[in-house]
């Protein structure tokens, strides 16, 4: 199973919106995927369970003993949810990213059987469960809104990615930047994509994720773009981000 | 002094601008302010000090012993900023919250002399730092994104705010919802301000702020969109902001 964990502290740059259409876009690609929700917000379960009450119904009765909420299956065949349980703002405690890791280490080995895939979406924070995440990360995709405060923080995610200790030393997850709101009318989209290019070549995934409307208004109705509207530009873009990540940069 | 607290744990819905364009507006209504920003992202350090580099500048050599580096004059008169120190990160954790907020109590009670305001923008979290941020406020001002997820968060921040225990027993911060990002030709922007407005009438500002891409341009150019544009849509709804908090809803 690989597990990939979408992240970045800076807020609102599109984690949610790039964890849940890579969940639908990777089942619908055959490959069976687990989304574990890492945000308190419940965003990316309540996009796949159908609104906030549904994910009220999801974790009722779950106690904060275990980090994990019970695994549901969603409305779209090969994806399944975790979703974020209320009890995640407490073991985002320091001293308790040691026994996160843990759980999640199981959570990886016992999951092998149902998901080829692990997909974490984290809350725009690099707090105890974030780093948990990534340490257990065979990849991350950072998404960079094209938009100057989100490039300011970038070099602050990477130093502090680089600094994440590994299970094995010496293997580090690879990290790849995913531009979001990229809108072609503006001047300010290109000069931030062509700096972060510029600045990580290696890194910047070729496809960019253009400004699309449609990405919110799929969300108010508690599905993603692909079910939306599968032939819109946003649609197309992650089809493309998929394949690019599947067959280009993920070994195996 | 007037503690005004800018927060809502939704990342990317206009904190840092509401509270840097904030700040500039109520110095040049002639209200002295200081910015504390409590986001190690430092956004708003950066906004107000003229970049990366300069935020860098000066909070070199500022220890982790205390949480607020030393306040700075900016290029704006009659705004000052403590900036971002990257010990921040240090001081979220859990257990120096009470500590944090006596540093914060003195903070609000020397800087008396220096300003009429003192403007929080804080990190997208509800954790100690926020939490302490928000026990000592006089009004919390919570950007909200005409956007569906960021409308989903919004009753989870308003419990917090509601169970934010005070200093004297019975008296709370007044919370006012600030719509961000509202974009006129849009149905879902319409539908997010109506819903908002039909469930939290009292709380909710009349004006609301515009979308509008001067405000990113503004912002890679180090100034607000006051000094950027001030005759732009956004400056003006604003200035209108400032008007409403000032003259309607701030008692002294
Ligand atoms: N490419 C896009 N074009 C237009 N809107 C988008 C796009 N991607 C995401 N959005 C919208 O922008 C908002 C922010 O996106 P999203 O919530 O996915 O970001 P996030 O990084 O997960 O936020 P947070 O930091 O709060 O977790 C959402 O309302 C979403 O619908
Ligand atoms: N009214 C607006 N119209 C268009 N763009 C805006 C508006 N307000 C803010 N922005 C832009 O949207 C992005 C997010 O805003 P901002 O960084 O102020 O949000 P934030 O809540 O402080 O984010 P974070 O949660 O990361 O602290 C920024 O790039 C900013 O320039
Ligand atoms: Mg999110
Ligand atoms: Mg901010």
């Amino acid at each position: 199973m690989q597990t990939i964990v979408i992240a970045n502290q800076k807020g609102g740059v599109g984690k949610t919106t790039t964890a849940v259409t890579l969940g639908v876009c990777f089942a619908h690609a055959g490959a069976a995927t687990l989304l574990l929700d890492l945000d308190p917000q419940a965003n990316a379960s309540s996009a796949l369970l159908g609104g906030p009450g549904a994910v009220a119904e999801a974790v009722a009765g779950h106690s904060g003993a275990h980090p994990f909420a019970p695994i549901r299956p969603t409305h779209v065949p090969g994806l399944s949810v975790i979703p974020a349980s209320p009890g995640l703002r407490e073991w985002d405690a320091r001293d308790r990213e040691d026994l996160f890791r843990s759980h999640l280490k199981r959570l990886q080995e016992t999951s092998e059987a149902q998901a080829r895939i692990l997909l974490i979406d984290c809350s725009p924070s690099l707090g105890p469960l974030v780093r948990a995440a990534l340490r257990g990360a065979d990849l991350v995709v950072a998404p960079v809104q094209c938009e100057y405060f989100a490039m300011e923080g970038l070099s602050q995610l990477l130093r502090s990615l680089e600094s994440i200790e590994r299970p094995t030393a010496g293997t580090r997850p690879e990290v790849l930047l995913l531009l979001t709101m990229h809108d072609p009318e503006l001047r300010l989209s290109a000069e931030v994509s062509e700096e972060v290019r510029r600045h990580f070549p290696d890194r910047t995934l070729r496809v960019y994720v253009p400004r699309d409307i449609q990405f919110s208004e799929a969300s108010s109705h508690s599905r993603s773009l692909f079910e939306y509207d599968p032939t819109s530009v946003g649609t197309r873009s992650y089809i493309e981000v998929v394949r690019e990540i599947l067959y280009e940069r993920v070994k195996g």
